[in-house]
């Protein structure tokens, strides 16, 4: 998993 | 995006825009409004929404960070600027010392990253930040003693934004192969921790039909 999808959150 | 995501997001646009609306038809900021907590959400958002113009992830979540970094920013620009916002503010009862805490966070954000760049070190800035941003805002409420309703429902809010986003975790920590983000999470719980306190009392004053007051 890369850190882009890491930060799907807000 | 599951439900509690969903609901975490709306109960802390609710806060927000409570506090913006209070603001607004009041034309003041007492009781008990914390500018520096204000101006350290503002900079959270500012600050983790780096990214807005280099990783898109979903039409919703670009909206809603114009959203939040927006509104927060309303919420400081009246706090600073508006005539009479602004002299409804008793910065005396708002000695929350802010700076150290930016300090520690940007340290703790050196040294406790996912990779070493200029768009992850704040991301994590802003993890660490919002974590303890809402201190000044309780050490405010603590001083003045008085909580008035608005106020008390939007800390509520807030603590029911970091409960749904905890439920979020748990779900997709069930749901999805890998879901591992510890910054996030553990920050997330030291926050969540540091409402635990004022739910306590809020609780009580509901229970009890009492106005809200929090011991000195």
């Amino acid at each position: 998993e890369d850190a882009k999808n890491a930060h799907d959150e807000l | 995006m599951n439900i509690f995501r969903f609901a975490g997001d709306m109960t802390h646009l609710m806060s927000i825009l409570i506090l913006l609306l209070k603001i607004y038809a009041t034309k003041s900021c007492a009781v008990g409004i914390s500018l520096k907590t204000q101006e350290l959400y503002a900079l959270v958002f500012l600050t983790r929404y780096l990214d807005q113009f280099t990783d898109y992830v979903s039409l919703y979540n670009s909206v809603m960070k114009v959203v939040f970094i927006a509104s927060s920013l309303a919420i400081v620009w009246c706090m600073r600027r508006h005539p009479l916002v602004r002299k409804s503010y008793d910065k005396d009862l708002d000695t929350f010392r802010h700076q150290y805490v930016l300090l520690a966070c940007f340290v703790l954000a050196l040294l406790l990253h996912e990779i070493f760049t200029f768009q992850e070190v704040f991301w994590a800035f802003s993890i660490y930040l919002e974590a303890v941003a809402i201190l000044p805002q309780l050490v405010l409420l603590q001083r003045s003693g008085n909580v008035d309703n608005l106020t008390g429902q939007y800390v509520l809010f807030l603590g029911a934004y970091r409960g749904l986003y905890i439920i979020n975790w748990i779900y997709r920590y069930f749901t999805e192969d890998h879901f591992t983000r510890w910054i996030a999470c553990v920050s997330g719980l030291v926050q969540t921790a540091l409402y635990a306190d004022f739910f306590y009392y809020y609780y009580l004053s509901w229970k009890t039909n009492t106005k809200l007051k929090l011991p000195a």
